[in-house]
């Protein structure tokens, strides 16, 4: 059903004769090469995305990057995916990217310590995909300070098992990642997130989300609400809400849903 | 230089099997809301005459077995179809209901060669 989708009635209406007149006819043939598509997409139907649907820069990479539809002699820039998700992406046929949902948030700003749990929905994942690999991508913000050397922040990435009974309890979590990073540099940071979200798509109760843990420097030039600045966690930390569009947490999937060759090798699939 | 009084060759009306060129353009019918790249898509298709197994210009000569073999063609039998013989995938990405961001392969979905079959 997929080849050629252009419906045969009508297919050399639309080649080198030009579009033919009948306004009834331009309806049917885009109505059935519309439902062709939209069941390809498995999508029941036409998307209306809002306005302020946005578009990760990181899935627009991945797209120029690997794909054969695009000119490849444009230089772009190029995010660096996570070394962990490299082999398993080289599988996948679908990646998805999600953004957490807001209204479950849970930040919180202790002494030296900055926590954020994020719940991303996964319901759209269709049961026939299998998440082979899932990273965590945050944004880490440069921080000036005067003594000129940046601190080092420890970011602790948490499955949370089951949330905190009460607010003066923590919830029940388990380590999926950390990192020791230096608050003068401006970059995406890639946490291996696969095993818990893979979960998380097929059994979608387990699902309570991940804690975000940042551990601040003791000893650094920078003021404590400065050092907050540095890993994006939260809209909130930061002033300029026009940046956060692109700059909040992103959690990207790879998955296959037994149909096709991978995407990040569309050219070399070429027959 | 046309050489004078020669006929202009008549073009054969009826063009064999081959692959034809067709591009969607997905902002001329308004996807272009949702599928954010590519901006159109080459479809291609094929299109033509199969003369298969035997074609025309062999019933020009008289030889016995060319004879033979032209009108021993049973016509109740179809002729072979133009369909394509080689294709490739594309790559999508595009926001799907939920508003969500996919890049998702899909295979066969670019004609790159055409045959009789």
């Amino acid at each position: 059903g997929a080849v050629g989708l252009i419906p045969d009635i009508d297919r050399r209406k639309y080649s080198d004769s030009g579009r033919q007149t009948a306004e009834r006819s331009d309806m049917n043939f885009l109505n059935a090469f519309e439902q062709r598509l939209l069941s390809m997409f498995g999508l029941k139907r036409r998307p209306t995305p809002s306005a302020s649907a946005v578009v990760p820069q990181y899935m627009l990479d991945l797209y120029h990057m690997h794909s054969e539809n695009d000119d490849l002699n444009i230089r772009r820039p190029r995010s660096t995916m996570g070394k962990h998700v490299e082999r398993a992406a080289s599988r996948a046929n679908t990646i998805r990217g999600f953004h957490h949902e807001e209204a479950f948030e849970a930040l919180s700003s202790l002494k030296g310590k900055t926590t954020q749990q994020f719940f991303f929905n996964l319901t759209s994942v269709p049961v026939e995909e299998l998440i082979t690999a899932a990273e965590l991508r945050i944004f880490r913000d440069q921080v000036l300070s005067e003594a000129g050397t940046g601190g080092f922040h420890r970011i602790n990435i948490y499955e949370v098992f089951r949330p905190a009974p009460a607010t003066s309890k923590e919830p029940l979590t388990r380590l999926l990642d950390t990192r020791l990073v230096q608050d003068s540099h401006t970059r995406w940071e890639s946490f291996d997130v696969g095993s818990a979200v893979g979960r998380w798509a097929r059994e979608s109760h387990h699902n309570h989300g991940i804690l975000v843990e940042v551990l601040h420097p003791k000893e650094s030039g920078a003021s404590e609400e400065a050092q907050r600045k540095h890993v994006r966690v939260s809209r909130s930390l930061h002033s300029d809400e026009d940046s956060w569009a692109q700059a909040r947490p992103l959690l990207v999937t790879y998955s296959h849903d037994g149909q096709g060759s991978a995407v990040l090798h569309a050219n070399r699939e070429k027959r | 230089q046309a050489r004078r009084g020669q006929k202009p060759r008549r073009k054969n009306p009826r063009t064999n099997c081959r692959r034809h060129a067709l591009y969607v353009d997905f902002s001329d019918v308004g996807w272009n809301e949702w599928i954010v790249a590519p901006p159109g898509y080459h479809a291609f298709y094929c299109h033509g005459e199969c003369p298969f197994p035997l074609s025309d210009h062999l019933n020009s000569t008289n030889h016995a077995i060319v004879q033979t073999l032209v009108n021993s063609v049973n016509s109740n039998i179809p002729r072979a179809c133009c369909v394509p013989t080689e294709l490739s995938p594309i790559s999508l990405l595009y926001l799907d209901e939920h508003e969500k961001v996919i890049l998702k392969n899909y295979q066969d979905m670019v004609v790159e060669g055409c045959g009789c079959r």
